[in-house]
């Protein structure tokens, strides 16, 4: 499925 | 970590800090919208409150503690240090039009119904109209020094790679998120016009002004 919104970005 | 998102995060740090070393070496915050810069430190400091729950890696904790400083530096040059500069007069955008707007907003369309989700999605929809204080600031002069149009390129080119980064991220890590794709896309169109007149005439050699 699809990781979603993990929050590891800038 | 892909090559865009790096890069996009290189020209979002070069960005700060070409504006505050333009802001340092002319002792002079003329043409720059506090308001904007205010709005920034909102932004950053309402999405990395997870600096203090989550630790992802030290690249991403180095980085958000360097926008944070710079974000404050930045505010505390124009309205305390060289607040002798700082055209108000010219800064009239209405903030409250943004905030409070992208503050219900965040409240209704979230992924999280919880205080730091909420706050997360208010710093991703902020961010994507934070610089429209600073455009409306240009297009009420009708000019912008050469240094101030290098500043927003660079943040609008941060913007630009962050969407191929998530192209990227969507076929090769299953990776997407909605709320910062569409405010991501939102924020990018927003510097389009300026991205022209950046190419037709700053790197022609020519200073950022405006039909009358």
């Amino acid at each position: 499925g699809f990781n979603i919104n993990p929050k590891d970005e800038l | 970590m892909n090559i865009f998102r790096l890069t996009g995060d290189l020209s979002h740090l070069a960005a700060i800090i070409i504006l505050l070393l333009k802001i340092w070496k002319t002792r002079s915050c003329a043409g720059i919208s506090g308001k904007s810069q205010i709005l920034f430190a909102i932004v950053f400091t309402t999405r990395y409150l997870d600096l203090l729950s989550s630790f992802i890696s030290l690249y991403n904790t180095s980085m958000k503690v360097i926008y944070i400083g710079c974000a404050y530096a930045t505010v505390y040059l124009i309205y305390m240090k060289f607040r002798a500069t700082y055209d108000g007069n010219h800064d009239s955008f209405r903030v409250e039009f943004l905030v409070v707007p992208v503050g219900g907003l965040a409240v209704l369309i979230n992924h999280d119904f919880s205080f730091l989700e909420i706050l997360w999605t208010f710093s991703i929809y902020l961010e994507s109209v934070a610089i429209l204080p600073q455009l409306f600031m240009i297009s009420k002069t009708g000019e912008a020094e050469t240094i101030t149009t290098h500043y927003l390129f660079c943040l609008g080119l941060y913007r630009a790679l962050y969407i191929v980064n998530w192209i990227w991220r969507y076929y090769f890590e299953a990776f997407f998120d909605l709320i910062a794709i569409v405010a991501g896309v939102v924020q990018t169109i927003l510097y389009c016009d300026f991205f022209y007149l950046y190419v037709t005439k700053v790197l022609k050699g020519k200073k950022l002004s405006l039909p009358a």
